[in-house]
């Protein structure tokens, strides 16, 4: 039996959207310790790794280990059945072929549930090696949504340019070129504002925009996005989900022909 | 020119 009851629908919703954009279907590995995910995208260009802690849910209850394939266009269209603040109630049998969706309103006058075939996915687990990164910059996720977004009108790829004194994030296409330097802050009123860079060598590498505006759906999760960077490894754009486990996502750089 | 590079061989297949 497994069970996992989240207090809003509404963070779900979240995470849905943050990596739909990426995957059409995934398998959603449940166990004592919570929920996993990790796919890549069908060019092989970004994984995306979703870790929920079973501590961060109201609820939740996994008496075997179980792997759920999901189409998540179908999950979507049914968390659009509830309203933000309903409390959702996932719900699958132990080698059960359906898994239920049970939203309940606040007020307990609504309660609706959806079940919704499994598919049998054959994903490959991957092994991710721990990498000690040469830059890690923490800032502000909107921004960087806002610099990607901003960047993509005028070029294919923008470079990321990482020293002491701050990134830069630059790109050139058919009409010119833009160039948006941040400075790592000195003082912040609030943390979530705050620019920090942790540099060990400087690093430069040049990353598809269309990949990096489909990192930033996540945006709505996290006051801060991670973006880790080494020479020729994958860039790691990593959101925290408050009290609940995080979203990562690894893009292969471009390279040199 | 740049090309788009891809994850194969960075992570290991468990």
């Amino acid at each position: 039996m497994f069970e996992a009851r989240l207090i809003n629908s509404v963070t779900f919703k979240k995470v849905l959207d943050a990596i739909k954009d990426l995957l059409n279907e995934a398998s959603f590995d449940c166990s004592e310790a919570g929920i996993q995910l990790q796919a890549m995208d069908n060019s092989h260009v970004s994984l995306v790794s979703l870790a929920l802690r079973s501590d961060g849910f109201d609820k939740y209850r996994c008496d075997r280990n179980l792997t759920m394939g999901m189409n998540l266009a179908s999950m979507s269209k049914i968390f659009r059945c509830s309203s933000n603040d309903d409390t959702v109630t996932i719900k699958a049998q132990d080698d059960a072929d359906t898994v239920t969706f049970m939203f309940e309103s606040k007020k307990q006058e609504k309660i609706s549930d959806y079940e919704m075939k499994l598919m049998n996915l054959d994903q490959e687990h991957l092994g991710i090696p721990d990498t000690d990164f040469s830059c890690v910059i923490r800032m502000p996720a909107g921004e960087f949504a806002r610099i990607v977004r901003d960047l993509s009108q005028f070029g294919e790829s923008i470079v990321i340019s990482c020293t002491k004194e701050g990134v830069k994030f630059s790109t050139s296409g058919d009409i010119g070129s833009a160039n948006v330097k941040l400075a790592q802050t000195s003082s912040f009123e609030k943390e979530e504002e705050a620019v920090i860079i942790e540099m060990q060598e400087p690093v430069t590498l040049t990353f598809a925009c269309q990949y990096l505006n489909s990192f930033t759906k996540a945006t709505p999760l996290a006051n801060q996005v991670q973006l880790s960077m080494s020479d020729n490894v994958p860039l790691v754009v990593e959101y925290q989900i408050p009290d609940l486990g995080h979203l990562r996502y690894y893009l292969a750089p471009k390279i040199e022909e | 020119g740049q090309v788009q590079g891809r994850l194969d061989g960075f992570f290991q297949v468990l």
